[in-house]
């Protein structure tokens, strides 16, 4: 047991380095360290250009999509919005953790963007994306 | 990569992204515009591209005088929610014609999204400033199919020209209409141009300066372009 302990106590330091330096992605890890702090709109600019589209994507270079993270504890920043449904959730989940989750960190208003890119080698097609533009972020 | 906020008002590039993150944004960001593959790379400088990338300008907030959108409404450009695109493919489905001077044209429309509402087409052919100064009529029709080898001529719109040249603009939302419910239907559209003081002869649209052939400016060639409104049923294209 004594030995086991110590070989324990000895691997940590190898290990610690690593996790430390772990970043999670954005997309699939809803793990995010950066979720630990409350609701609010985050930027992401998605480039096309560095993406190497811009051959095949006329317009835009790129656009801000921004997007919600963090927790929705309360109270709130001031700008911040909250459904009446999220207050109350919240009370239910201080009094029932493990049964009733969190509200959600989510996107209370969006906007349009027009993207212009070639379908094949001759046609081209200017389409609008209703909501693919984050303005403001709420607790849901 | 990954940026994040230091906390104190600046962001910082916490890793690069791997190349196969870096893969899989891209199928998220393709999947969020529906776009299942990616086409071959496109030959710069035609007409089309050229047309809809002054509609995007207009688009935008601020208001530009270098536009030319030949006079365009742009409330109908600010509802449409597509606007495509189609060069004309005048080699196409020649054969069957008895008429020798007008031209035909065909576009393939097979890439008309399903559940979108046509608002409108235009047909725009481009009319050098003429060296004769004379005054034309142009007529579209659409070609349909008349049960025998020939095809038969239905008028859909006609434009005035000058010998100032420009844009000419007809309206063909009846035969996209047609094509894109009944895509057999697509022969194609016939140009015919008629002096006014000879109604009865008609000559070649080249004549007053019509570009219509393949190997001239392709910043000039005749295309069409389709207006549509979202009827709010998404197709999404499987991964």
């Amino acid at each position: 047991t004594t030995r086991e302990t110590q070989r324990r106590t000895k691997k940590k330091p190898d290990t610690t380095p690593a996790e430390s330096s772990y970043s999670p992605h954005p997309f699939t890890d809803s793990s995010a360290h950066w979720s630990s702090r409350s609701c609010q709109i985050q930027t992401l600019y998605v480039s096309f250009r560095d993406l190497e589209w811009h051959d095949w994507i006329i317009a835009p270079n790129g656009y801000d999509a921004f997007y919600c993270s963090g927790e929705c504890n309360f109270p709130l920043n001031a700008h911040m919005n909250a459904t009446n449904h999220a207050i109350v959730q919240t009370l239910v989940h201080l009094m029932n953790p493990s049964q009733v989750p969190k509200p959600c960190c989510a996107p209370t208003k969006l906007s349009p963007i027009s993207v212009l890119y070639f379908l094949d080698e001759s046609n081209v097609i200017l389409k609008k994306y209703k909501n693919m533009v984050v303005k403001s972020c709420g607790c849901h | 990569g990954l940026y994040v906020d230091n906390g104190v008002d600046r962001t910082e590039m916490a890793r690069a992204l791997t190349s196969s993150e870096r893969r899989e944004v891209e199928h998220e960001i393709l999947s969020l515009l529906g776009l299942p593959n990616r086409p071959p790379r496109a030959p710069p400088g035609s007409a089309a591209p050229q047309f809809l990338l002054d509609v995007y300008k207009s688009l935008l907030d601020a208001p530009r005088d270098d536009l030319n959108l030949s006079g365009r409404d742009l409330s109908a450009i600010n509802e449409s929610d597509v606007i495509m695109s189609f060069a004309s493919r005048s080699e196409a489905h020649q054969s069957g014609l008895r008429h020798e001077r007008g031209r035909r044209l065909w576009f393939d429309v097979s890439e008309v999204p399903i559940g979108e509402r046509i608002v409108s087409a235009e047909l725009r052919l481009f009319q050098s400033e003429s060296t004769t100064p004379q005054r034309a009529t142009v007529s579209v029709y659409q070609l349909v199919a008349d049960g025998t080898r020939e095809k038969a001529l239905m008028l859909v719109d006609s434009a005035a020209a000058g010998p100032t040249g420009g844009w000419l603009v007809l309206n063909v939302t009846g035969p996209l209409n047609s094509w894109v419910a009944f895509p057999d239907s697509n022969l194609g559209l016939y140009l015919s141009v008629h002096l006014p003081d000879k109604p009865a002869h008609e000559i070649h649209p080249e004549d007053i300066g019509i570009v219509i052939s393949k190997g001239s400016d392709a910043s000039r060639q005749p295309f069409m372009v389709a207006f549509f409104q979202s009827s709010g049923h998404r197709t999404t294209h499987s991964r």
